[in-house]
């Protein structure tokens, strides 16, 4: 569960078909080499609606489908599927994989599958973090002599507009979507495709954070380029970059930072602060939609007694840091400054940050040192955009999540980074490859 | 040989990110451990 639950789906973009069973039934998955299960939501989901507004796969129905019957559940980040296993063909491209074994998801709770627009994900990491120690579809595809090499490559077109959202090539690289050579480093833990991944460096200037080596993976299911707090914060900040909840906690630093103070003089208990002052009592008034917020608040008040959001947090840790500050006899003044530096430091929801659509030709470069050689980011490459015009809204490319030990800590390398350089999973040598897209 | 699977590109929208926003909220109502990181925990059903 632990090395499962890093996915984060929300903002997965690049999908494709798949066919199981006989005759084939199509499903659209994710081709996520950070996990190594194949699923897909089963004819028996009878009460998740996520499978409502999803293909299911119906074992009746195939003449080459064989009963497995084992339970099985899978923990992402943001939501959880359990069922069961089966076996059956799967048609991938034009090849077909006899007697893989997959999930026949019968529950899929939550919003996140519910809004995808895929039906299922396609594992391609080792059999090592396979839940249930399933055989992967790719280990089936190499062991079955459908390839010539077991070597896969991933292409993922940045600037997609249409159908050719990108490629993925089995058995080998296709040599139109890349750039001179691709940069070789070996596996260095077998579950996820993880290698040691050298400095990170912001404008050309070393952060020195990595530069004794730093765990990485290369994740083609995840979107941004996430990494340990202290590094991401620093690299945050020096592209304009706050986080919400950064944002919140200077906006009750500056509008509620004087109240906050008198009341903490006058002995008032610091947790009461932020109720008192309305941050912590949830009036259906914030976030995006006071329609839905009120459903969710009622669903969550009934299975809780109350909930916490993004601003609540925030004005229970100014409150705490003022206290602290007030002990140690700084003026109001210097008490409210510092306040608002810590804000910076404050994680997000989702470890996402925001940033000013029109500011990227002020952004620095970011560099990361893989086997060696330096492989740069630029503003326009680790800035999503999402929506259109004035409406659009820009967030960082890189997302802050501490994996605590042994796994972490954990740099994760998806889209953004796959985006800009072509990627080679490279089984029979056990590296992985960049090489520019 | 070599076997060609072609990707889709889906647009970023900001649907997609309510939908999320509002499991966080669920997740952080839910789940002590999640309120930080939300890595892992007891996820609301349906």
């Amino acid at each position: 569960t632990d090395i499962i639950a890093l996915k984060n789906f929300m903002d997965a973009q690049y999908y494709g078909e798949i066919g199981i069973g006989t005759p084939s039934q199509k499903f659209t998955v994710i081709f996520d080499t950070g996990s190594s299960n194949l699923w897909v939501p089963s004819s028996h989901c009878y009460f998740s609606v996520a499978c409502f507004f999803h293909s299911k796969y119906k074992s009746k129905q195939s003449s080459t489908y064989r009963k497995n019957g084992t339970s099985a559940e899978i923990h992402y980040g943001t939501g959880a599927i359990s069922g069961f296993y089966s076996q059956d063909n799967v048609e991938v491209g034009d090849l077909v994989v006899k007697h893989q074994d997959f999930i026949e998801a019968t529950k899929e709770p939550g919003i996140t599958f519910l809004a995808a627009k895929f039906d299922g994900i396609l594992g391609l990491g080792f059999q090592e973090i396979s839940v249930g120690k399933a055989i992967p579809l790719w280990y089936n595809m190499v062991d079955q002599g459908l390839v010539n090499e077991p070597i896969f490559s991933f292409w993922l077109n940045r600037d997609a507009d249409g159908e050719e959202g990108g490629e993925l090539v089995f058995g080998g690289v296709d040599s139109d979507h890349f750039k001179g050579k691709h940069t070789y480093v070996p596996v260095t833990q077998k579950g996820y495709w993880q290698f040691d991944m050298g400095d990170v460096l912001i404008d050309g200037q070393t952060t020195g954070y990595c530069s004794a080596g730093c765990a990485a993976i290369a994740d083609s299911g995840t979107s941004l380029f996430v990494g340990p707090t202290t590094i991401i914060a620093q690299i945050n900040h020096a592209i304009g970059a706050s986080g919400v909840v950064s944002q919140e906690c200077k906006t009750i630093v500056s509008q509620y930072g004087q109240t906050i103070l008198e009341m903490l003089i006058a002995e008032t208990q610091p947790q009461k602060i932020c109720s008192q002052i309305g941050f912590c009592t949830f009036d259906g008034t914030r976030g995006i939609s006071m329609g839905i917020e009120s459903i969710v608040d009622q669903s969550v008040d009934k299975s809780s007694g109350g909930m916490h959001d993004a601003m609540c947090t925030a004005c229970e840790m100014a409150v705490v840091w003022m206290q602290n500050q007030l002990t140690r006899n700084q003026t109001q003044e210097q008490i409210l400054d510092y306040v608002n530096q810590l804000c910076d430091r404050l994680p997000s929801p989702n470890g996402e940050s925001a940033v000013d659509c029109s500011s990227l030709s002020s952004m620095p470069n970011i560099s990361f040192s893989i086997g060696g050689k330096l492989f740069d980011l630029a503003p326009k490459e680790y800035v999503l955009k999402i929506g259109d015009g004035v409406a659009a809204q820009c967030i960082s490319g890189f997302a802050a999540l501490d994996i605590p030990p042994p796994r972490g800590p954990l740099w994760i390398l998806g889209d953004v980074f796959m985006g800009r350089y072509h990627t080679v999973f490279d089984y029979g040598n056990l590296r992985v490859g960049f090489a520019e897209a | 040989r070599l076997v060609r699977i072609g990707l889709k590109k889906k647009k970023l929208d900001l649907s997609n990110r309510l939908s999320e926003q509002i499991e966080y909220k669920e997740r952080q109502a839910l789940g002590a451990p999640l309120r930080k990181y939300h890595v892992r925990g007891n996820l609301g059903e349906d």
